[in-house]
């Protein structure tokens, strides 16, 4: 599962 | 954020940063893709979508802010600037988007991590990113004679690419749970169409002669 504010890439 | 990430950023700045400055003061975009920067443009448009949703740290708004803006000012430049529309190598610059943009959507579509439309556009973004590069590295094959800018743009690009890399390999060791495949995948598959170039440009670099790509 994909947690909050883990795609913090650009 | 770890080295690589902080490397990997400043990198993409760099060569976003050489191309405007190529465009802005020399007024030209002679060896540039309309074509790969719209394609930029759409990827940024499609990733940031959860620019004013989700607040990760400022560090990641402003970047998003600066990618955003660039790409659509370079398109703008490239398309609506007098001088700078001049210069560009229309004839050679045929690569079909439309051939990259509908099966990055396709794909999306089939495989992604949450059937949203946030998730979708998120994984179209990052499958067109990895092939974006395309109509740019036909359009220097075909016109041979490439700047000093354009190269060292497309270096930066590519270098950008490799130190995100090092830096998932970081991540995947340092980080619980740190698996993110699509991205992994992608990004790897965007490196390796680098490769060439790269080797065409180090060797020139090293011999000190002018970057040429072989037909």
């Amino acid at each position: 599962i994909r947690l909050k504010g883990e795609k913090d890439e650009l | 954020m770890n080295a690589f990430r902080l490397a990997g950023d400043m990198t993409h700045l760099i060569s976003v940063l050489v191309l405007l400055l190529k465009i802005h003061t020399i007024k030209s975009c002679a060896g540039i893709s309309l074509k790969t920067q719209e394609l930029y443009a759409l990827v940024f448009a499609t990733r940031y979508l959860d620019i004013f949703t989700d607040f990760i740290s400022l560090y990641n708004t402003v970047m998003k802010l600066i990618f955003l803006g660039s790409s659509f000012s370079i398109v703008w430049y490239m398309r609506r600037h007098k001088l700078v529309q001049r210069s560009y190598d229309k004839d050679h610059d045929t690569f079909r988007h439309q051939l990259l943009v509908l099966p990055c959507l396709i794909l999306a579509l089939l495989i992604h991590e949450q059937f949203t439309f946030k998730e979708v556009m998120w994984t179209f973004s990052i499958y067109l990113e990895a092939v974006a590069i395309l109509p740019q590295l036909v359009l220097l094959q075909r016109t041979r004679n490439i700047d000093n800018l354009t190269g060292q743009y497309v270096f930066f690009l590519g270098a950008y690419r490799s130190l995100y890399i090092l830096n998932w390999i970081y991540r995947y060791f340092t980080e619980p749970h740190y698996v993110h495949w699509i991205t992994w995948i992608s990004g790897l598959v965007q490196t390796l169409l680098y490769a060439d170039f790269f080797y065409y440009y180090i060797s020139s670099w090293k011999n000190n002669v002018k970057l040429t790509l072989p037909a």
